[in-house]
């Protein structure tokens, strides 16, 4: 594996955890192994990932191998399974030295990209189809799209910009996940009518990064009311 | 200050506008505080434009962006602002069209308001709706509830985007700003976005202002 760049570990191989991605990922095994008896947890295979720090806090998005052991017990598992390596993605978030798994996504090992004839899926997501998320994860994907499309009246002058803001759409919904994640309201987040625009498109077009890099004129300050 | 408040239910707030694909979100949150203020001082709710604003104040930059501050002064030394209706919006800038006998506002004043989320609940009960800006970390995917970003990634220092607090409340016990976005009815809760209130979420309370009629 690639040598751990100093205070960020960022975009590792595969390999043994690196000791930054260590506590991280046995936080994020245990949490996978919560309420499974002896015998039966899974054990962390190869990880890599990268850390985003912010404030007091660093935000670990890991994906890491793991191991189911075999599974004889006609109780547990009606297929008797030899062993299952399992693809996992975890989101940890480490505040003050406190562990907080945000997300986990975890599927089968994907062995080969799956041509299923869909080209405007499968080129306008190149990403998505190499990760071990399920086909049937694009085919939702695609029909989430269409509902967009139809809803917010969406046109685009060309195949290849449509398979592009299918690829932008695609990682927005992602993001939102995310957003989602990290909100402690009760707000929800999801399609709206900007969900195919990038992130640079919507801040170039739609907001206004003037209030925060001009003062403005000074303005006399109110006085609070019931002041006297 | 009341435990809630809500001034779309007392005549002082105008539908929801589409700023369309233009960075005028200052101009929407100054018009929508001048309407609050006509409104509560002398009586008639107008709907004003946005468009004399991206033509006519100089000191701002159009789409490009502006800032409440600027704008007050603006409406201030042109004398006024202008209906929707006479001076409607184009979403782009163009030569300024302003003439002072079509204006059916004027302000006397601008003032910057305190950043206790308390004090500006009890200002806005009072006194109207209030002009902020806050940082939109999120927007772009909001549907509905009340946001409540982690600190680090909605910090008060980014702030890129100006809005309108039109009431206050709480869902459930959780407390809430009822914010006036302009970006369109199809958007949000019906063009609205609720952000938590008493934590300074997203930079809500720093830049909180309003225009003064007397």
């Amino acid at each position: 594996p690639a040598p751990a760049q100093s205070g960020a570990a960022d975009a590792q191989g595969w390999g043994p955890p690196p000791p930054e991605l260590l506590g991280p990922a046995r936080f994020a095994l245990e949490m996978y192994n919560r309420g499974r008896a002896a015998g039966t947890r899974a054990v962390l295979g190869a990880v890599r990932g990268r850390v985003r720090r912010a404030g007091h806090g660093s935000l670990y998005s890991l994906e890491a191998t793991l191991e189911e052991p075999p599974c004889n017990d006609p109780t547990v598992c009606q297929l008797p399974v030899s062993r299952k390596t399992l693809l996992c993605s975890f989101e940890v978030l480490d505040e003050l030295g406190k562990h907080m798994l945000l997300r986990r996504d975890c599927g089968p090992v994907v062995t080969k990209v799956t041509d299923d004839g869909n080209e405007a899926l499968n080129s306008g997501l190149p990403l998505l189809t190499k990760d071990p998320l399920s086909q049937d994860f694009s085919v939702k994907m695609a029909s989430i799209f269409k509902n967009f499309v139809t809803t917010y009246n969406r046109t685009y002058q060309t195949k290849e910009e449509a398979q592009w803001r299918l690829s932008v759409f695609a990682s927005n919904m992602v993001r939102a996940q995310k957003i989602q994640a990290l909100d402690h309201g009760t707000a929800q987040y999801g399609v709206t009518k900007f969900s195919d625009l990038t992130e640079e498109e919507f801040r170039t077009i739609y907001l206004n990064p003037l209030l925060r890099e001009v003062p403005g004129k000074k303005m006399h300050l109110a006085k609070s009311i019931g002041d006297p | 200050a009341p435990p809630e408040w809500d001034w779309r239910k007392n005549g002082a707030v105008t539908k929801v506008k589409d700023q369309g694909m233009c960075g005028s979100c200052w101009a929407f949150s100054v018009t929508g505080n001048v309407e609050g203020q006509w409104f509560l001082n002398r009586g008639t709710l107008l709907s004003l434009s946005e468009q004399e604003l991206l033509d006519c104040d100089k000191m701002d930059k159009a789409c490009m962006g502006g800032l409440p501050s600027n704008a007050y002064s603006a409406i201030k030394n042109l004398g006024g602002l202008e209906t929707e209706d006479d001076y409607s919006y184009q979403g782009h800038m163009q030569a300024c069209n302003f003439s002072a006998e079509k204006a059916k506002v004027y302000i006397n004043d601008s003032v910057e308001l305190s950043q206790n989320e308390q004090k500006l609940a009890a200002w806005l009960a009072k006194k109207g709706p209030i002009s902020v800006a806050i940082n939109a970390f999120g927007m772009q995917f909001y549907r509905h509830g009340i946001a409540h970003p982690l600190r680090p990634l909605c910090s008060p220092w980014l702030i890129d985007h100006a809005v309108l607090i039109v009431g206050y409340g709480n869902r459930s016990e959780v407390p809430f700003w009822a914010i006036k976005n302009s970006w369109g009815t199809d958007w949000g809760e019906k063009g609205y976005y609720y952000l938590h209130r008493g934590s300074g979420s997203c930079g809500v309370n720093t830049m909180a202002s309003s225009a003064v009629v007397n």
